[in-house]
């Protein structure tokens, strides 16, 4: 654990934390894409199979806390704000970003068992899991101060993990290419968006594409 | 060492 890991996950879960709070107070998820919180359901889900082999306190505990809050996320989206949930401006094809994960993980697992292609699965597909919530976000041409900042916490927390691979490489050789190169491939499609949420959001102008 | 599969990170 290092400065750099520990920021990411706190930025994670604080994600988290603004996507609930929005979407109760407001009781409505207008604006999120249900297809990439679906997404991120499915990264949860296949990643954090070794739940049931392996234990420590910190990973077990947040994995299971994105498990859970996933979930509850899909539920309310579902069930009662599904009112509010417009599916006419949630049209990105998701099947090429699962397909495409799934082609990787087949042909560049670390070993051939049916967990590591599914963790690998999961790497590649939580890299492009945004897609959808930015396309979505494109399409509107703006999206409410609070979306942004959902937005942004999940960016963060993957591009948190970079220095701290870069921290764990130079103390104790720790070497992951495929989160690394995964990872950085979201931070990447992150860019344009944090870009214009420093340049509006954080002077107070409300978020919308020049 | 390699500890490429390890999986300790989130």
């Amino acid at each position: 654990m290092n400065i750099f890991r520990l920021a990411g996950d706190l930025f994670h879960l604080i994600s988290i934390f603004i996507l609930i709070h929005k979407m109760t107070t407001s009781k409505s998820c207008s604006g999120i894409s249900f297809k990439s919180q679906a997404l991120y359901l499915l990264v949860y889900v296949t990643r954090y199979l070794d739940l049931f082999w392996t234990f420590a306190l910190y990973n077990s505990t947040m994995k299971i806390i994105f498990i859970g809050s996933s979930a509850y996320v899909l539920h309310l989206m579902t069930g009662p704000f599904k009112p509010t949930h417009d599916p006419n401006i949630d049209t990105f094809k998701v099947r090429y970003l699962i397909g495409g994960a799934a082609i990787l993980a087949l042909l560049f697992p670390y070993k051939w068992t049916p967990a590591e292609v599914l963790w690998t699965f999961s790497i590649w597909l939580e890299s492009v899991a945004i897609l959808p919530q930015l396309f979505m976000v494109q399409r509107t041409g703006a999206a409410e101060t609070i979306t942004t900042h959902y937005i942004f916490a999940l960016g963060a927390y993957r591009a948190l993990y970079i220095p701290n691979w870069i921290y764990r490489y130079l103390t104790s050789t720790f070497w992951d290419p495929l989160s690394i190169i995964a990872g950085v491939i979201q931070t990447v499609l992150y860019s344009d968006f944090f870009y214009i949420y420093y340049t509006k959001v954080l002077q107070g102008r409300k978020f919308e594409l020049p | 060492a390699a500890e490429s599969t390890k999986h300790d990170e989130l």
